[in-house]
């Protein structure tokens, strides 16, 4: 049975930079 | 900016088990708003932002996607995501939410309700970021 890690239910909307 | 992320992963599929950053193993559909910000912060890479659902319009390219536009994190930064109508996010305090909660349900039998304006979304940061 495949484990899958918590984070990969979670997008990513970081932008690159915020400043 | 826009993303396009990969099409249905099969982590959302009902029964699906997912490993938490303390190395509890839960299924997806029991999965709680705390599971999420514990295992932000056991990680050390990783920090939780939230992201406020500010627009939900259907694709122009493709009629099973969306574009739904986030304000995300302290600065509100907008970032648009093109999903599929079923694609599940997570909202705090409430759980899966999809612009399509009937197809979410219908295709990987995930409980869900219907994604809304001003849902706070659970997202991903990396904890160095300035």
């Amino acid at each position: 049975v495949p484990v899958f890690p918590w984070h990969s239910l979670v997008p990513f909307l970081a932008p690159t930079q915020s400043d | 900016s826009t993303v396009l992320p990969p099409s249905l992963p099969p982590y959302f599929i009902r029964g699906s088990i997912i490993q938490l950053a303390d190395g509890e193993l839960k299924r997806v559909e029991d999965l709680k708003t705390e599971d999420f910000i514990q295992s932000a912060e056991i990680s050390s890479e990783l920090k939780i932002d939230s992201s406020t659902v500010e627009r939900i319009e259907r694709s122009h390219t493709s009629p099973n996607f969306a574009v739904v536009q986030f304000s995300v994190g302290e600065h509100r930064t907008q970032v648009s995501v093109e999903v599929l109508l079923e694609y599940p996010f997570f909202v705090f305090g409430q759980g899966w939410s999809s612009c399509c909660p009937d197809r979410t349900t219908q295709l990987l039998e995930l409980p869900c309700t219907k994604l809304s304006v001003g849902d706070v979304c659970i997202s991903l940061t990396l904890k160095n970021l300035k």
